[in-house]
């Protein structure tokens, strides 16, 4: 799976997500990249999420509209809402994968909670950052 | 705090510094360097958001590195389906497609049928269909097949083999 989250110049913030699937999955299975909400959303009021993992459990725990949510309703941070929904929701239940995640004020979180998540970073005053590892 | 930023992941799982060789994981760091440069270069000349993670992901599923587009992995049939989906924030505007077999670019066919369509999400033969009416490109399966995929297919099919017969 790779995607993307940006916010640009004008505030607007756009997320997107492609992926192949899983391994031998079975012919029809569908993971929760095209799901809106499970591995994909964008909501200039709340945040920018793409997910990636084992898609069952992003669907059924709905992650991505649950970060925006807990930005919007519960006033968490960025960074608190994506960290709770990877390690207290989903790690617990045997969810494995991660999200990246920005907000309109150009905040980042990429919590993942498996051993790695190839993933990166730029922004218009930080020069373009690349990590693999969980270490890292 | 920052005019614009980008972030982007390739996936995740079992990646351990012991799973990977240097040479693998230079060619890595440079598509994921080369990803955030393309969004970047948009943004930073006052695009939009949206084409920012249409050029950044457009690179990755161009690259047999990761499980998208090019290097996409194989279902239990020994075929690629793909998904993909966008959403725009400004607006709540979303658009998704499922289990597609031909589409060069998904995401590219996802922003069509968020842009071009009254739909959420299209699937299958009729996703297809959509995208080459927009004008995307539809590529023959075998663009999709890397050997690195085909081997790990082969090898879980053979697990699953011998899980069936104990």
């Amino acid at each position: 799976t790779c995607g993307a989250v940006a916010l640009d110049k004008h505030g607007n913030l756009a997320a997107g997500t492609s992926t192949g699937g899983m391994t031998y999955k079975m012919k029809g299975r569908v993971g929760d990249s095209p799901i809106i909400g499970a591995g994909t959303y964008a909501d200039n009021n709340g945040c920018a999420i793409s997910a990636t993992g084992h898609g069952e459990f992003f669907i059924r725990n709905v992650v991505a509209f649950q970060i925006n949510a807990l930005m919007k309703y519960k006033d968490l941070s960025l960074d608190e809402a994506a960290r709770y929904m990877i390690f207290e929701v989903l790690k617990p239940i045997g969810g494995e994968g991660g999200v990246i995640a920005l907000d309109t004020l150009g905040n980042i979180s990429m919590p993942f909670n498996t051993a790695g998540m190839y993933r990166g970073t730029i922004t218009s005053d930080k020069n373009a950052e690349v990590k693999i590892y969980g270490d890292e | 705090q920052p005019a614009w930023a980008l972030a982007i992941h390739g996936g995740a799982g079992t990646i351990t510094k012991e799973s990977m060789t240097p040479e693998l994981e230079q060619q890595y760091q440079e598509k994921l360097d080369e990803a955030l440069q393309a969004g970047s270069e948009i943004l930073k000349n006052g695009g939009t958001s949206l084409d920012a993670v249409c050029a950044a992901i457009n690179v990755m599923e161009d690259s047999p590195l990761f499980n998208a587009g090019k290097g996409a992995v194989f279902t239990a049939e020994g075929i690629n389906e793909m998904d993909a989906s966008i959403m725009n924030g400004e607006n709540l505007m979303a658009g998704a497609v499922a289990g597609v077999k031909r589409i060069k670019n998904p995401i590219l066919a996802a922003r069509a049928v968020m842009e071009k369509s009254p739909h959420v999400m299209l699937m299958g033969d009729g996703a297809e269909k959509f995208a080459q009416d927009q004008g995307i490109e539809l590529v023959d399966s075998s663009y999709f097949f890397t050997e690195n995929r085909w081997n790990s297919y082969l090898k879980a099919r053979e697990k699953a083999s011998k899980e069936n017969f104990g």
